[in-house]
């Protein structure tokens, strides 16, 4: 494990750091990430969110902040974005929306490195980092730089998804980060017309993962099309789950 | 770019390459190419399948292979597993289904080059290649190998994915890489109490992209139920729409 920079282990001693993952890309990671901020934040809680999936960033776009850059205060530091009173930081702040970021893995600690130690984050309750799917470079890294840290998995129902989410919950459980728990996401449809629900993507999966982890369920949120709609045009829809998991994180 | 190894280029040569991606998790890029290799393969092509996504592998799930090891001819080289006419290959077949491969973006190369250089793939018409999500070293490394390759994207309808989507499309442009159309999967969901549609998912971002790129879209996807849980037990469901698609391609 590298040794923290000095400066870097001050910003954020005391904080409790909080990392949203799944390993499976699409469950709703981000989705959870911006609204747990956003809850947290109208608590009045002081709240960082860094959207550390360098590749598939997509927290500008959830928070309606698309062509919002950070202020530059001088040629080391950044001040973070604001939004619904949450902090945050994502490379989607820096580039078109559409603009691929062709970089191999170590471009890409470089550039989580640099949103830690070179963003004046202030004085922060709690730290949110959304993180990218699969178990490799960012994922490790942060792990590794943040012991104390906490995993918060986010998981969809089906088989498919809970095994890989469970990749994820291993690679904690392998460099000691504790596991606040799962939220299961999409866990059913209602449909508007006749009201009749649908569990799409199947159930039971999650309670298999929650048991074999020993760790609780913090909450299920159906598929809304709301929680959609919210996501494509920057107004999240602080989604009732979201609401209760602030109170258990 | 490094230098292709020689015994590669002669075993692809005259092989039609079809690497599937997306840059965004979650929308059906595995299920897609697992479908899609299968259609092919019961129209008599012989076609070979690589799971590239080293961390989020969920190929051998898909096609039914959860406990299936390839056969070790000799200590460089390996056969394929064959199901449904496909021969394929995944992480999947080495590991427990739950194991994370906690790797830096260097080790993901190596496992590809081996996977490229050391089955024995034999004679093929068509080799599908399942893109992970992101626009990192994987995508890159297949992007440079195969220059002769195309690209098949896959997305849902909503605003989120459309861009991400996009993202690999524009890293398919800087390289040359074709693009052969869009796969619009998760389309709408038809009730199975009422029999009316919705569009969870929305609907109009990928005709966007569609016009934005040049490329055709090849088929739409709805939500099915059948479709998931075929990808849960193993036993993929020929959607209409890649059978459509392998006419394409
Ligand atoms: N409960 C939900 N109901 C409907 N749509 C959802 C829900 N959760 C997430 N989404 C949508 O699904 C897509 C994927 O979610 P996202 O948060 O980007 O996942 P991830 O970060 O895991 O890739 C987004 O378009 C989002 O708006
Ligand atoms: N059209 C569809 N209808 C219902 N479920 C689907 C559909 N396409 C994919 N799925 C399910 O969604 C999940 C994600 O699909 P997957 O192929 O793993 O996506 P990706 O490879 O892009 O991560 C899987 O559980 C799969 O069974
Ligand atoms: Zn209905």
């Amino acid at each position: 494990v590298e040794p923290l920079k000095l400066g870097m282990s001050d910003v954020f001693a005391g904080v409790k750091i909080l990392a949203i993952g799944s390993g499976k890309g699409g469950v709703g990671k981000s989705t959870v990430s911006a609204n747990l901020a956003v809850a947290l934040a109208a608590e009045g809680v002081k709240v960082g969110l860094l959207d550390a999936d360098i590749y598939g960033f997509s927290i500008p776009r959830i928070l309606g902040l698309l062509d919002v850059q950070p202020t530059v205060l001088d040629e080391n530091t950044l001040l973070p974005i604001q939004a619904y009173g949450v902090k945050l930081i994502s490379m989607g702040n820096f580039l078109q929306e559409d603009t691929p970021v062709i970089w191999r893995g170590p471009l890409l600690i470089k550039m989580i490195e640099q949103f830690l130690n070179d963003v004046d984050w202030g004085e922060l309750d709690y730290f949110l980092i959304d993180l990218p799917p699969g178990t490799g470079d960012v994922p490790l890294t942060i792990m590794q730089k943040f012991p104390e840290s906490r995993l918060l998995l986010v998981t969809t129902p089906q088989e498919t998804s809970v095994h890989v989410a469970s990749r994820t919950a291993h690679m904690a459980q392998k460099t000691n980060i504790r596991i606040t728990g799962i939220i299961e996401n999409m866990a059913y449809f209602v449909c508007p017309h006749c009201g009749e629900r649908t569990e799409i993507f199947g159930h039971g999966g999650t309670e298999r993962m929650a048991s074999e982890l020993g760790v609780p369920i913090l909450g299920r949120i159906p598929i809304e099309v709301s929680l959609r709609e919210g996501g494509d045009i920057g107004r999240p829809v602080l989604a009732t789950a979201p609401q209760s998991t602030s109170a258990q994180v």
